[in-house]
């Protein structure tokens, strides 16, 4: 039996939102330690992997470890029946192929249940170790998105670049080049408006543009955005989930051949 | 020319 209430249903809906352009199709693991999921892409190029603690859900129930397969799509427009304010409720009964989804107003005067389908979804689980990262880069979402969306008018590509400078994003395309560069700044007015930079050794990588855009899907998850590079890994890009968790995106570097 | 790498070629089949 499982029971997971969630009083900010909208959450939920934003979480979708923020891993269903790079994922069609996933396992949602429920243990005792919250609700997860980690899914690649289809090229296995990128990965998303999400945890929502349970003790950020109002009542969490999860008996016994259950792997729950959903299509993303699917998901989002059941989750879009519900209501901005509404609290949502996942409901499956041990060995069920269906998982319902309530939805409560706040009021208590609409009470309503989507059940859907669940799938067999054969995925990869890929362990990934703790790592040093030779820089890591804490700054607004927004700005993030903004740039990667700005470069991607530009390149396919983008170089991120770490020094004592600050960090460096830069793409080429046919029409041109573009550079920005982004220094510490820690005199702001609230702390979600700084960027921090700390940088161990000098770093530059190269992505793909059209992965990082989807990664910043998650930018209304959260105010601020960590970018940890380095040389030998993948990039992590996470976006905190206020006191419930993280979602984080790997995405593997293009080489020069 | 870039080569975009795979995640398996850094992280393992857990």
């Amino acid at each position: 039996m499982l029971e997971l209430r969630l009083v900010q249903g909208s959450l939920l809906k934003k979480v979708l939102d923020a891993i269903k352009e790079l994922v069609k199709d996933a396992n949602f693991d429920c243990s005792t330690t919250g609700f997860s999921l980690q899914a690649m892409d289809s090229s296995h190029v990128a990965l998303v992997s999400l945890l929502l603690r349970a003790e950020g859900f109002e009542h969490y129930r999860c008996d016994r470890n259950l792997s729950m397969g959903m299509n993303l799509d699917n998901m989002a427009k059941m989750l879009k029946c519900s209501g901005n304010d509404d609290i949502i409720t996942i409901k499956a009964d041990d060995g069920s192929d269906s998982v319902t989804f309530m939805f409560e107003s706040p009021t208590q005067d609409k009470i309503s249940d989507f059940e859907m389908k669940l799938m067999d979804i054969d995925s990869e689980h890929l362990g990934i170790p703790e790592a040093e990262y030779h820089a890591i880069i804490r700054m607004p979402s927004a700005e993030f998105a903004k740039i990667c969306r700005d470069l991607a008018s530009i390149g396919d590509t983008v170089v991120i670049s770490v020094s004592k400078e600050g960090v460096k994003f830069s793409t080429r395309g046919d029409i041109g080049a573009a550079n920005v560069v982004l220094r510490q700044n820690t005199t702001v007015d609230k702390p979600e408006e700084a960027t921090i930079i700390e940088m161990n050794e000098p770093v530059s990588l190269t992505f793909a543009l059209r992965y990082m855009n989807s990664f910043t899907k998650a930018t209304p998850l959260s105010n601020i955005v960590t970018i940890s590079l380095s040389s030998e890994l993948p990039v992590v890009v996470e976006y905190k989930i206020a006191e419930m968790g993280y979602i984080r995106f790997y995405l593997a570097p293009k080489i020069e051949e | 020319k870039a080569v975009q790498l795979s995640l398996t070629e850094f992280y393992r089949s857990a």
